[in-house]
């Protein structure tokens, strides 16, 4: 059941008596356990659930509503709050193409997701993206995006073979000869403990100077959220987050981990396989998923 | 980790921390240090050294039976059917059993059945190359089923030890696109009766306890025989596949190591419990 059914049953014996620290207790347990099977990072769990039960102590002194409810209100208050509360509008460039450049563990959408914001910003800002094939190694990665860029109308510019970072720099290039406002740089996806493959994307970086580096992140990610989270920003100062696969049944607990762990905004969400199926992230919906 | 420490509720803790940490998720874990606390209690545990190997043993057990062979089929080509939701490592995997059956010089032939994502098609015919393999594929946008069907009558027809079909990712939530692989696994039985004799279900590592639901939901559309799991060179345990087992009761056969052709090994239980406390 949703957490809100389990603190109803837990405090379904106090009627409309206060909060005390021993049922707390129990209501926190409760917390700690939906939060780890929401996939919620461990050490993040345990700052989360120190926080609502100084928040509920606190509340102890109120009468009036159910303790159940306002535990449950506590609880999600405290998501949505850690979840949101950031200015998240993208800054665009005045001197040449705003450069976003997507990055990420292998599989978690970024193809995809360059595709869903080329069509974003060209349907919904006025934009002219570029899309930039930086993945030379994945097995027809270059095809895919061609595909991609073909259904969303965008041009993508690919080389056969050769360096990302110099496929990306030309890629700039390019789209400033060509008058395009918008570069989208889809790189192949990596392990963050891939000390080459990471210092590859300092290059890409180095040579393109993007203005938001998105970590493109699945929403059926554990624990592992965390570690590479952490080790991307570290190596890359992101900019943001796109939580994918959100379509699905996942709790998505990284969203919260990610925030806390990265300090790093959510900026969109991918709903679906469609390139038109990308939205702006909602704090009060991945908190109501979160919470079950 | 544990040596020189007295047996007591601390190292427990630490002992539950390594579980979480590797995506045992709360349920499993909990049952799992029941289990040593119960046995510490009544002294079938002593000493703090001995705890470790102990849940290793509890877990490699969970893990061990069913073994980890491949299903073969009697007589005619053994159909592989390959399924996951998106971005698993389906394609990639699929690639890399072609060249492990093709060790002893089995003929393997592919089924292109991911009919719908951008260049699918191409990705799969790159690893047939690398195989020096046929594959049988049509026009993008073709019913998979069909295409499924052609690989399993044409490997049948060409005397393969071996077809294996890719099918496009999809979310276990998605009712109409499970459907569409139930009707790909019931039109396989057409053309061979005991087909696919393994159906194989993807799970990447890196995912958390979302890896049950999906185990759940794809069993009981295609019954899976099998489970690949991917992405274990990362720093992801996979320790979700514990209560995989313990909900679907069907084995790990085989791990995906990195993204090369080679990056393929069978699954050793006693290796992935060991990890998980690394
Ligand atoms: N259901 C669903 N599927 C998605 C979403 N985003 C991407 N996908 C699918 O996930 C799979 C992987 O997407 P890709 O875009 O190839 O992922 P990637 O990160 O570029 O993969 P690599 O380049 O190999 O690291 C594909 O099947 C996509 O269609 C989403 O929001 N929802
Ligand atoms: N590090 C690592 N990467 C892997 C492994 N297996 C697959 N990958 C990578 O994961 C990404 C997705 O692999 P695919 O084979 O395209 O996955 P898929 O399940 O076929 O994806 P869809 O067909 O889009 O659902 C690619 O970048 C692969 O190289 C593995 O064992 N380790
Ligand atoms: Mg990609
Ligand atoms: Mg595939």
């Amino acid at each position: 059941d949703s957490l809100a059914q389990r603190f109803t049953r837990l405090f379904a014996g106090l009627g409309r008596s206060k909060l005390t620290p021993a049922n707390i207790e129990d209501g926190v347990r409760e917390v700690r356990t939906a939060l780890l099977e929401a996939d919620v990072g461990l050490d993040v769990v345990r700052g989360f659930v120190e926080r609502v039960k100084e928040k509920a102590v606190g509340l102890t002194r109120l009468d009036g509503v159910a303790p159940a409810d306002q535990f449950v209100k506590v609880v999600h208050d405290e998501l949505v709050a850690l979840l949101g509360g950031e200015e998240t509008r993208i800054r665009w460039n005045d001197r040449g193409p705003t450069v976003f450049m997507m990055v990420g563990l292998q599989g978690t959408g970024k193809t995809t997701t360059c595709g869903k914001l080329a069509l974003h910003l060209r349907r919904k800002e006025g934009k002219k993206p570029l899309l930039v094939a930086a993945d030379v190694k994945r097995p027809a990665a270059i095809e895919q995006l061609k595909v991609i860029g073909r259904q969303v109308d965008v041009p993508v510019y690919a080389e056969e073979g050769g360096r990302p970072e110099k496929i990306c720099a030309r890629g700039v290039a390019k789209a400033i000869e060509t008058g395009r406002d918008v570069v989208i740089l889809d790189t192949a996806g990596r392990l963050h403990i891939d000390a080459e493959l990471m210092d590859e994307l300092e290059d890409v970086k180095g040579k393109t100077n993007p203005h938001e580096i998105w970590l493109v992140v699945d929403a059926q990610v554990g624990q592992d959220a965390v570690a590479s989270a952490r080790e991307f920003d570290r190596r890359l100062a992101v900019t943001g987050v796109v939580l994918s696969k959100t379509d699905g049944d996942a709790r998505a607990g990284a969203a919260l981990s990610i925030r806390e762990v990265t300090g790093k905004p959510i900026r969109y969400v991918g709903t679906g396989e469609k390139l038109e199926q990308i939205e702006p992230f909602v704090p009060k919906r991945v908190a109501g998923r979160i919470l079950g | 980790l544990f040596l020189g420490r007295a047996l007591d509720e601390s190292l427990l803790a630490d002992l539950e921390r390594a579980l979480l940490a590797g995506d045992v998720g709360p349920r499993t874990t909990t049952a799992l240090i029941d289990e040593v606390r119960a046995a510490w209690k009544a002294k079938r545990l002593q000493r703090s050294e001995d705890v470790e190997p102990f849940l290793r043993e509890r877990i490699t057990e969970r893990l061990r039976s069913g073994g980890n062979a491949l299903v073969r089929a009697a007589s005619g080509p053994t159909v592989i059917l390959v399924c996951g939701v998106n971005g698993s490592g389906k394609t990639t995997s699929i690639g890399k059993l072609t060249k492990f059956l093709k060790r002893d010089g089995a003929r393997v032939v592919l089924g292109a059945a991911d009919t719908f994502r951008a260049a699918a098609v191409e990705q799969l015919t790159i690893w047939s190359e690398r195989n020096g393999v046929e594959i049988v594929k049509q026009a993008q946008g073709a019913d998979p089923a069909a295409v499924a069907f052609d690989a399993v009558t044409a490997g049948k027809a060409r005397g393969a030890d071996y077809v294996v079909i890719d099918t496009a990712g999809r979310l276990h939530t998605q009712t109409n696109l499970m459907q569409e692989l139930e009707k790909i696994r019931r039109v396989v039985k057409k053309a061979v009766p005991d087909a696919p004799h393994e159906t194989l279900l993807v799970i990447d590592a890196t995912n958390g306890q979302n890896a049950i639901r999906q185990a759940e939901q794809f069993h009981k559309a295609v019954t899976v025989t099998g489970i690949f799991v991917t992405k274990l060179d990362g720093t992801a345990k996979g320790g979700a596949l514990v209560a995989v087992r313990d909900t679907i009761g069907v084995p790990v056969k085989f791990v995906g190591t990195g993204e090369q052709i080679d990056d393929i090994e069978v699954f050793d239980p006693a290796a992935f419990a060991a990890a998980l406390f690394d």
